[in-house]
């Protein structure tokens, strides 16, 4: 079977927990050339390489925190008009579910605080999206601690985990709405182009989670019970072997 | 009986045994993702060294192969009861994990760490 294409392979067996998993991850059809995902690829490359090496050997000071880090970019963004120095942009975040069991251990929302458009300066936030009246802010304890990112200075990575989870655990499809909000520093007379930024590269959802299916290796090895049997401590033998 | 097994079991290293060069041991082996046809859905890393296990089992399983009890019995068994009882093979013990970063069907961007990716020693049984 050589030449043929490993996914082809894959499929003859595909109740082995590891092909099953890879058959649903990987993408059917094959790209010549990895799309070009600008600055959330950039991001993950480099947590990516802070968590291990060049030949994908976990770093064992690794500080993620999770085996498993998935980066959901939004699905749509609605920008309203500009009220103010104020820009907003709704983001929507599809919540899709597991295809093995994997505990949501925490979840951040990545976006870029300070923005440069044109000859614009811009500060930006995020908060949770509600439906009428002014938008709540997360909490500032607990999960609401926002800090620029160690891994991307321009970045800065906001825990949110408490807002997913109540989502995570509702039924049917679920969308996390974020408000990305920014500021306009200089002078609000001037309209900003602001349908023309792509929220897609501004804002990017990451979820943690850990692997439950892990097991417990508990092989109890009793090579010694060969050295006691070359000694000469025959009953030690039977009594194993029996 | 059993004094009788005792002076029959081959002792280490006897001449009868499989050079050095030939025991079970790991073996460094590499391969790229391209080569396995899943370079157009992980991005990193390019090289990916699984190893493998390969050699002889010797007649005696000395401590260093971590070998369990029954690989020593069935050794016991393929010696001096039954040659059709195969002797232990010789396979990974230790594994490693591996880091990958990919981009999922649906455009995410996925790291995870999979289990048991990377053999780190061998042993028989």
């Amino acid at each position: 079977k050589v030449g043929q294409p490993s996914n082809a392979l894959m499929a003859d067996a595909p109740s082995l927990p590891l092909i099953r998993e890879l058959l649903e991850e990987a993408p059917g059809k094959q790209r010549k050339k990895p799309p070009v995902l600008g600055h959330p690829l950039r991001y993950m490359l480099e947590l990516y390489q802070r968590s291990a090496d060049a030949r994908g050997h976990p770093r064992e000071n690794r500080t993620i925190g999770a085996t498993m880090v998935r980066l959901v970019r939004p699905l749509a963004n609605v920008a309203k008009p500009l009220r103010g120095p104020w820009h907003t942009q709704t983001l929507e975040f599809p919540l899709t579910p597991n295809p093995v069991a994997y505990q949501l251990v925490r979840a951040t929302v990545v976006y870029r605080h300070q923005l440069h458009l044109a000859r614009f300066h811009l500060s930006c936030h995020v908060e949770p999206w509600v439906q009428k009246g002014p938008a709540s802010q997360f909490p500032s304890s607990e999960t609401g601690s926002s800090k620029p990112s160690l891994l991307f200075k321009a970045w800065t990575e906001m825990d949110i985990t408490q807002h997913v989870q109540r989502l995570w655990n509702q039924k049917g499809r679920r969308v996390l709405r974020l408000r990305f909000m920014c500021q306009q520093q200089k002078g609000s007379e001037i309209e900003l182009q602001w349908h023309g930024t792509s929220s897609l590269d501004t804002a990017f959802l990451l979820l943690y989670f850990n692997d439950t299916h892990k097991s417990v290796r508990k092989d109890k090895l009793r090579p010694k019970v060969l050295e006691e049997f070359m000694e000469g401590d025959s009953s030690l033998l039977l009594r194993k072997a029996r | 009986q059993v004094g009788s097994i005792t002076s029959r079991v081959p002792g280490p290293f006897r001449e009868h045994d499989e050079p050095k060069s030939n025991q079970c041991s790991l073996h460094p082996f590499q391969v790229s993702f391209q080569q396995l046809g899943w370079d157009h859905w992980i991005i990193a890393p390019h090289l990916y060294t699984p190893n493998y296990c390969k050699g002889v089992c010797p007649r005696v399983l000395h401590y260093g192969l971590n070998s369990p009890n029954h690989a020593i019995i069935q050794n016991l068994v393929n010696e001096l009861v039954d040659q059709r009882v195969p002797q232990p093979s010789c396979v990974p013990y230790k594994y490693v994990p591996i880091s990958i970063l990919l981009i999922e069907a649906n455009g995410s961007i996925l790291y995870k760490e999979y289990e048991d990716m990377i053999a780190q020693s061998c042993t028989c049984r």
